[in-house]
C-alpha cells in the first residue's frame, strides 16, 4: 500500500545543505504493523511526513495505494491524506483554541459529519484513551501526556486506513502507554496498516517487523 | 534545600475545579538526587513548576535554600529562579525565532555576560549533548529530540545549584538518553541538587529516591 523507490529529502540551509533522507527505499504491506527506530535526528519525522504526505520529497518515486504522489496536485494531496491518512505528531500539534472534544472532532468536521455525530464519536474516543473528564479542557490546560491523547484519539476518530504515529507514547507512564498500543493492536487486527516511530524497544517489537533509520538511511 | 510543607495546587475550571496537587509534604537536602514518577496527569509538571518558581502554591509553605516563598514578590522570585535555578521543561519552549546557540546564551544574557563568552559557554554546551553541527538551526528546523536537547543545554549553561528535569529524554534514543543522564550525574558529582520526573524506570533509578505521584498524593 506505501512503496518507497529512492526516496531522498534535503533541506536547504544557506551555504551548508541536511540531507535528512538519502535513498530510502521500502515497501509496506496493507494491515502491516511496521515499526521505525533510529537516533534521534536520523530521519524518522521526516520520512513519516512524506509517507503521510505533508511534505514532497526531493527525488524519488512515492506510490501511495496505486496512486504516484509526485502527479497530485496540493488539494488532491489534501483529499487523500484527510480521507485515508490518520497522523499523530511527535509535537502533538493540537490547536490552542479549540478543547479536547472540538480538536479530536476535527477530522470529522472535514469528512462532513453532522455536530451531533462528531460529539459523539469524539467523546467515545477520548473517554477510551482516559480523558472523559477532561473533554472540555484546552491544550494549555491538559498534561503533557493528556496533550498526547488527545492527538490520538484525533487520528483515529474517522477510522482511517493508514496510521502513522510519531513517537505516540513519549509522554505517557507505562501502563498508560500499554493502553495505547493496545488501541493501535486492536485497530491492525480490523486490518489498518500502522507505521509507529518509537524510541522504546518494547513498543517497537509489538510490530511484525522493525526498520533501522541511521543517518538517513535504512541499515 | 528545598521543603514543602502541605502544598496544594488548584486549577479553577469553571464550575469544577482540578485538584492537581493535595497536601505534598516533601523535603530534597542539597547536592540530593531525586526522581519523581506517576501516571500522566498525576501533578508531577505541577510539582515542578511550583518547585521551580514559576507557578504559586494554592496553600502550603515552600522553603527555598532558607527563603519563604510566598514572602517574595514576583521580581524578587525572577531573580531566586534565574541564578539558582535550571528548568528543563517538558514542552521544550524554546524561543522559535532565535537560533540553538541564541537559545542557549539566554540564561547567560540575564547573568550579564560578555556576548564573546556567551557564545563560547552555548558553543560548549551545545556540542557536548551532540548538536555541534545544528547551532545555526532555529526550533523548527530540528528534530524533536535535537529540541529537546536544546532545551537541556540552556538550563545547564549557566551552571545552576538545583536542575529540574520534566521528562528530559522522552524523544530521544536511548544512547543519547543515556549521555544526558550521564550529564545529571556529573553534575550531581558536583554538587548540584537535580529532582527528574520521568516515565523511564532505567532513568529513575540512577536517583537516591525515587517518590511517586498518584491524584496529586505522594504514595
Ligand atoms: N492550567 C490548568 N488548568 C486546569 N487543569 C490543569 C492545568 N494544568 C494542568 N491541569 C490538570 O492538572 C492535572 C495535573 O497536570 P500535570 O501537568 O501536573 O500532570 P503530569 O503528572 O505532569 O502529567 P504528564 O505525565 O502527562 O505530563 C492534569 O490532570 C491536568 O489536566
Ligand atoms: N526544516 C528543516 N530544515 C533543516 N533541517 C531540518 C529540518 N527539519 C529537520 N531537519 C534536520 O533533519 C534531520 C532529521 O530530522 P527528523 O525530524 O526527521 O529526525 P528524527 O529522526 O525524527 O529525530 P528525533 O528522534 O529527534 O525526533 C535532523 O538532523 C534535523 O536537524
Ligand atoms: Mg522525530
Ligand atoms: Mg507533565
Amino acid at each position: 500500500v506505501i512503496q518507497f523507490d529512492k526516496i531522498s529529502k534535503v533541506y536547504p540551509m544557506g551555504e551548508k545543505s541536511v540531507e535528512a533522507l538519502q535513498e530510502i527505499s521500502l515497501e509496506v504491506e496493507e494491515g502491516e504493523f511496521l515499526s521505525i527506530m533510529g537516533p534521534s535526528g536520523s530521519g524518522k519525522s521526516t520520512l513519516m511526513n512524506i509517507i503521510g504526505c505533508l511534505t514532497r520529497p526531493t527525488s524519488g518515486q512515492y506510490i501511495l495505494e496505486g496512486l504516484d504522489i509526485s502527479r497530485l496536485s496540493s488539494d488532491e494531496l489534501a483529499k487523500v491524506r484527510n480521507k485515508k491518512v490518520g497522523f499523530i505528531f511527535q509535537a502533538f500539534n493540537l490547536l490552542p483554541r479549540m478543547d479536547a472534544l472540538e480538536n479530536v472532532a476535527l477530522p470529522l468536521v472535514y469528512a462532513g459529519c453532522t455536530s451531533k455525530r462528531q460529539r459523539e464519536l469524539s467523546g467515545e474516543i477520548l473517554t477510551s484513551v482516559g480523558l472523559a473528564d477532561r473533554m472540555n479542557h484546552h491544550p494549555n490546560k491538559l498534561s503533557g501526556g493528556e496533550q498526547q491523547r488527545v492527538a490520538i484519539a484525533r487520528a483515529l476518530v474517522n477510522n482511517p486506513s493508514i496510521i502513522l504515529a510519531d513517537e505516540p507514547t513519549g509522554n505517557l507512564d507505562t501502563k498508560t502507554g500499554e493502553e495505547i498500543m493496545r488501541i493501535f493492536k486492536d485497530m491492525r487486527q480490523q486490518g489498518k496498516t500502522i507505521i509507529l516511530v518509537t524510541h522504546d524497544q518494547s513498543k517497537a517489537e509489538l510490530a511484525d517487523r522493525i526498520v533501522y533509520l541511521r543517518d538517513g538511511r535504512i541499515l
